[in-house]
């Protein structure tokens, strides 16, 4: 497999998803 | 105690070069004989000497062995446990002179922290927790989370501890729907707590604020997952799983750990690479330890076997010792030691190099 095929990739992820999800 | 070599016997698999090989250096033998359940490794203060000591786990009695003469283990501590069996040792980095144990029949029912008295050294123990616990993991900075059901409700909860082995701070993270079957670190990374669930979903949370970010569905990976290690790389989280309810297949042999790595932005996931036993080995995995780039795994044929994970396959096998079968195996905190224990209760302590 290569990278792409698993989407778009950030490197700040977690502050991200953070940022993104329910309180 | 004389060292033994055991080294893997000639399998076309695994002739090659950087095989690994396992050497006998130090054995605790149990007097009583009963039935031995789990092993590992701690720091431990006693009179102002802190050594890397070995606790021991039988159904109802956990031992503290501190390292005398060369390759010899003294015992120092022993609680005893009347009412309900150890389950499990629940290793807490970063903790000194506190050992956490689950004790429980099939399921966890109570969680304990072991200590002893500053005053006149006797052993201690301290109910933290009991009902329904699914799961439990010690973390980094003196914490503990489990999660467990009452009714219909799942609970997962973060436990910081104090020195003498009392509940500090308690958080609660927000919980899936489905239960949780095992939780994992993520390594250099705090703040993050990896948990797998019964319907093979990844779920990520934040343990800061205890959102649950992500929920990553791996279905098509096998059934009753485990997640040993998981470090994030480049945007991506790679996670290395054991399958204890793997098929042999044709093509790959019998899996036991597999490594994935997932985008926890998009949730798409892919398996990197099937660690299998090798050509003529039977046997699923029964349970195992993950520690930097080593893996070993008991099997269900009895064999404990050894991978490297950067190299990508099997480099060692320990086979049953004196007819007896292996029932669980941990790497130690350094160099390479690897503790391996019988149902009987004695424990056998390998150098891997």
């Amino acid at each position: 497999c290569s990278k792409a095929d698993l989407g778009p990739v950030s490197l700040n992820w977690f502050e991200e998803l953070s940022s993104e999800a329910a309180p | 105690q004389s060292p033994e070599q055991t080294e893997i016997a000639d399998r076309p698999v695994c002739d090659s070069l950087n095989l690994g090989s396992l050497q006998l250096v130090s054995t605790l033998k149990n007097p009583s004989g009963s039935c031995s359940v789990d092993v590992n490794v701690m720091w431990w203060d006693e009179a102002g000497f802190k050594d890397l000591c070995i606790v021991t786990a039988c159904e109802y009695v956990v031992s503290l062995w501190k390292p005398a003469d060369p390759c010899q283990w003294e015992k120092i501590h022993t609680w005893h446990f009347t009412e309900v069996p150890v389950l499990q040792i629940i290793p807490v980095p970063d903790v000194c002179n506190l050992v956490f144990v689950a004790l429980g029949n099939l399921e966890i029912r109570e969680i304990r922290a072991l200590l002893c008295s500053s005053d006149d050294k006797s052993e201690k123990q301290k109910l933290l927790k009991s009902g329904n616990i699914k799961a439990v993991l010690g973390l980094s900075e003196r914490r503990l989370v489990n999660s467990s059901r009452a009714l219909c409700d799942q609970q997962v909860e973060v436990m910081t501890f104090a020195e003498d082995g009392g509940s500090k701070e308690k958080q609660f993270l927000m919980p899936p729907e489905e239960t949780i079957l095992t939780f994992a670190e993520v390594q250099g990374m705090q703040e993050s707590l990896l948990g797998t669930t019964a319907v093979n979903n990844v779920v990520i949370w934040n343990l800061k604020t205890g959102q649950l970010l992500k929920k990553i569905c791996i279905a098509d990976s096998y059934q009753a997952t485990v997640c040993h290690k998981a470090y994030s790389e480049a945007g991506l989280l790679f996670v290395i799983l054991s399958h204890p309810c793997a098929k042999e297949t044709e093509s790959s042999g019998s899996p036991v750990f597999q490594l994935m790595v997932m985008n926890p932005k998009t949730t798409l996931n892919v398996g990197v690479m099937l660690y299998c036993l090798p050509p003529g080995q039977a046997g699923r995995f029964l349970e195992g330890d993950v520690k930097d780039h080593l893996a070993a795994a008991v099997l269900t044929s009895g064999t404990v076997a050894i991978w490297d994970l950067l190299l990508g396959h099997c480099t060692a096998l320990l086979p049953p010792r004196s007819d007896q079968n292996w029932s669980f195996v941990k790497w130690s905190g350094t160099e390479s030691h690897l503790l391996a224990g019988q149902k009987d209760g004695n424990i056998y302590i390998y150098h891997y190099s």
